[in-house]
């Protein structure tokens, strides 16, 4: 139902060209030098994982030698699969809490080919484990449904910073 | 895993993650 | 005809607060959305151009050492952070350098209380997070949930009052029956209002941003007439311009900084009703509605949390 009495209205010396023909009309010094802010919006570009377009042998190389400067472990690769990497990571928050969390992050590192030279690596989180064996419960996929994904996040920035700074 | 071009000694990377029936795009931004 | 109006309206806010009460925080989320959040080693002023690139005015903090949420990074932290640079021209290294875990330290510096932001699990009842909201005068609440395995916190969303009101105008259809002139209400913030002249230099009116404990300032004429509004979300593009270092600029000078998309100041009389301000708060980006008489003169201000605190609480 419009409500025909309605004043609600936008202030027209506010509308910023408005704004500026007065500004400019008081004769202000500043006023011609200062520009309205235009930020670009920039649509962020994203991508899946990392790019590479090295030799895959390299690039599994590189990884491994960054995983093994910032101090994460990883299970032996089996022979038929040598583009999977299964991280573990100890994520020690510094502070002691008496209570037991889990305090290692799995995450897997897989390889992939899009095409001739071009080589996609992804990062996938995969649960936490707890450096003192008692298994943590493993909820399965569909329970999980509330879990942080700031460790991972900054655990692969970690490693892509390692990545980027060593390349 | 998202991410995003490295800008101004910046890294931006981002997953989706379900949260109970909804879906969040955490991004992270974090310096080089 | 008015006995009816008061009753219908009476019994329209009792029913949209019930409503508040039915629903959760995250049933205001949407079905996908994003969440921005800083790592608290990004240098300040790294952290406006994300804000500013992704035309947002606020974005949660973590901390990577700790592995913990580090409160909400506001428009008050650059306020904060300009206003030490005005009292410390010679510390420009400083600032320049200043990483976001540092702005505790600037709080400190400048004597400046920390707004306390609070926070609420997303499935307690809405209307607990406005009160909330209210209680601590912040405009927007972290929602705040435990990761199952570790425990550790998930910053799911931030809520704000105009997404709150927003739900409500969209999915109340009681807010119809709210057709009492709003200066029956009290709930208008009038008499001594903060304001200032199109000549006042910015710092001044930072100041007053500050002390009042107010989002913004209205500029008057030499009639008292309503000509402009500087907001406090205006301070990140005073500082991506890299003119607060030439803070002698009048707010009219530093107002030009505003981008050209900049929908403008909303105004409002004494004999609008609640049914049209929320009908132009879903489809507006409104913040606040400021009050003018038949000729322009300043009246008072009707802000969200007023809006807000009359559904919570009266009638």
């Amino acid at each position: 139902q419009k409500d025909e009495d309605s004043t609600i209205a936008i202030l027209p010396s506010s509308l910023p060209q408005i704004h500026r023909a007065n500004m400019l009309a008081a004769g202000s010094a500043a006023a011609t030098k200062i520009s309205p802010l235009s930020i670009k919006k920039s649509k962020t570009k994203w991508h899946f994982g990392i790019r590479s377009r090295s030799y895959p042998l390299d690039v599994m190389g590189e990884i491994y030698i960054a995983l093994k400067n910032l101090g994460a472990e990883w299970a032996k690769p089996s022979e038929e699969d040598l583009w999977t990497i299964k991280v573990r990571w100890k994520y020690d928050m510094g502070q002691p809490t008496n209570e037991k969390i889990p305090d290692l992050m799995k995450m897997v590192i897989q390889l992939f080919q899009i095409e001739a030279n071009n080589y996609l690596v992804d990062f996938k989180f995969d649960g936490w484990e707890s450096s003192y064996g008692d298994a943590s419960p493993s909820s399965n996929e569909d329970e999980m449904s509330t879990f942080s994904a700031y460790p991972f996040l900054h655990l692969t920035t970690k490693l892509i910073m390692e990545l980027a700074v060593n390349s | 895993l998202a991410t995003s071009s490295i800008k101004h000694n910046t890294l931006c990377v981002a997953s989706i993650v379900r949260y109970k029936r909804k879906y969040v795009t955490q991004m992270l931004y974090a310096p080089l | 005809n008015s006995e009816t109006i008061s009753i219908e309206q009476k019994l329209a806010v009792q029913s949209i607060r019930r409503f508040l009460e039915s629903k959760t925080s995250y049933d205001v989320l949407p079905v996908s959305y994003r969440l921005i959040v800083m790592d608290t080693s990004l240098l300040v002023k790294k952290s406006l151009n994300i804000l500013l690139q992704n035309n947002i005015v606020s974005a949660p903090l973590w901390d990577s050492h700790t592995s913990r949420f580090a409160g909400l990074l506001t428009s008050s932290d650059f306020i904060n952070v300009i206003q030490y640079y005005f009292s410390n021209p010679d510390k420009f290294e400083l600032v320049d350098k200043l990483q976001l875990d540092g702005l505790k330290d600037i709080e400190r510096a400048i004597g400046v209380r920390p707004l306390d932001q609070g926070s609420i699990h997303p499935f307690k009842p809405l209307y607990e997070a406005c009160c909330k909201m209210i209680e601590s005068r912040s405009r927007r609440i972290p929602l705040i949930d435990q990761d199952e395995e570790t425990h550790r916190e998930i910053v799911v969303s931030v809520l704000t009052q105009y997404r709150i009101l927003k739900f409500v105008a969209l999915n109340c259809r009681e807010t119809r029956y709210l057709k009492r002139p709003i200066g029956e209400l009290n709930i208008i913030t009038q008499g001594n209002l903060l304001s200032c002249r199109m000549h006042t230099p910015v710092i001044d009116v930072i100041q007053l941003l500050t002390q009042g404990g107010v989002s913004s300032v209205p500029i008057i004429d030499e009639h008292g007439r309503l000509v402009n509004v500087y907001e406090a979300v205006d301070v990140l593009g005073l500082i991506k311009g890299g003119i607060y270092n030439d803070l002698s600029l009048s707010v009219g000078e530093a107002l030009m900084r505003r981008s050209d998309d900049f929908e403008g100041v909303y105004t409002c009389t004494k004999n609008d009703k609640l049914v049209t301000i929320m009908d132009t708060i879903r489809k507006s980006r409104v913040h606040r509605f400021f009050v003018v008489d038949e000729e322009g003169l300043l009246i008072g201000v009707l802000t969200l949390s007023d809006i807000l605190k009359y559904i919570l609480f009266e009638e």
